[in-house]
């Protein structure tokens, strides 16, 4: 922890509390396809839940966020070093596959199952 | 879709992810009318037992394959009538050949029995390419695959050995012809059959089974590299060097 590390960081400030409120989290989303323009070509499912990841990758990095050390270095650079350098950014990092059932412009019917269409987790990198 | 370029130009781009290819299939407005019938209600209930209502694929999932296409007859022919006999000859397109996905099974869905005003007929298919294996389909040779429940009067064929011997390896453009043939029930007189709206009806169609082959491709890749790590750490390597 940052301010474990560096003794001039203070660790309970109201910055602070704001900012482990708002730590990178997955945030359940939901849409349909008629929402994205795809209804006359995606018969189901009719909604997708591609959830989202959001949050403040703060000096802090929880443990279950499985971020790399580059991450953690990067954050300690931006906050005690060179404010230039952004934190690291709060993405997606497990995802599961969907089942979509779709007509092709042939006419064709395909059932298809697509790698990497729902976030499951988030991290900081 | 118009607001898409970019995204279809990257998809394009074969070093880019599989996933992106659902952006490279997105037709545009003015595709053909949405399939109705027998054939969707097919690919419904294979979906239903495949994903749940999320799209979430299910983890005993019998289909056994990560992609299905159902192909409807690009045209259809219909002979003049020859005693009992009510034949008509279906096209079916076989898309190019993707390299991301291999075909893993190929079976034809067709009514065996049609029940129209007055006439009762029993039907069967036979593929146009002689000496073409085919079998009724069978459940046992399929391990743990099995399709959809079907309509009493509907069947399946397997004609996966058909398909790839004959045909899937062809380069240009392929198609699939297979007769539809239709019998007056015994019996019955014989009839001056007409066909008029028969062409229009659902009466057979292509499933078409696929894998991707990207899994396979990194494993062939990692065990290359690994016989590779072999054989350099081997004495004769190292005696060689």
């Amino acid at each position: 922890q940052a301010c474990s590390i560096a003794s001039d960081v203070p660790c309970h400030t109201q910055e602070h509390d704001w900012s482990v409120n708002n730590q990178c989290s997955l945030h359940p989303y939901k849409v349909s396809f008629r929402q994205l323009g795809w209804d006359h070509w995606i018969i189901a499912p009719r909604l997708y839940t591609p959830n989202y990841c959001k949050g403040i990758c703060s000096r802090v990095l929880p443990y279950g966020l499985n971020s790399p050390n580059h991450a953690i270095i990067q954050s300690l650079v931006n906050e005690l070093v060179n404010h230039t350098v952004p934190q690291p950014s709060c993405v997606p990092y497990k995802f599961l596959p969907m089942s979509i059932l779709l007509v092709e412009a042939n006419g064709s019917i395909l059932y298809k199952e697509y790698e990497g269409m729902i976030a499951q987790s988030c991290t900081c990198r | 879709k118009a607001g898409w370029p970019s995204i279809t130009l990257l998809a394009d781009d074969l070093s880019l992810p599989l996933n992106l290819d659902l952006a490279k299939e997105a037709p545009g407005k003015g595709m053909k009318p949405r399939p109705q019938g027998y054939p969707l209600r097919y690919m419904l209930k294979l979906y239903q037992r495949s994903a749940d209502l999320h799209g979430h694929p299910r983890e005993n999932r019998t289909i056994g394959a990560k992609m299905v296409r159902l192909v409807k007859p690009s045209a259809n022919a219909v002979r003049p009538l020859r005693g009992p006999w009510h034949v008509q000859t279906l096209d079916f397109p076989l898309a190019s050949n993707q390299e991301a996905y291999e075909l893993i099974r190929a079976t034809v869905v067709y009514r065996h029995q049609l029940h129209l005003v007055h006439y009762h007929l029993s039907c069967h298919v036979e593929p146009w390419v002689p000496k073409c294996l085919t079998k009724p389909f069978s459940s046992s040779e399929m391990g743990s695959f099995k399709p959809p429940p079907m309509s009493k009067a509907w069947t399946e064929m397997d004609i996966t050995h058909c398909v790839q011997q004959r045909l899937w390896n062809r380069k240009g453009r392929r198609v699939l012809r297979l007769r539809f043939m239709c019998e007056q029930q015994k019996g019955s007189e014989v009839l001056e059959f007409q066909w008029h709206g028969m062409a229009s009806l659902d009466v057979a169609f292509l499933l078409l089974y696929f894998n991707d082959t990207n899994k396979s491709i990194q494993a062939k890749l990692t065990q290359g590299q690994e016989e590779l790590t072999d054989r350099e750490s081997s004495p004769l390597m190292r005696s060689a060097r």
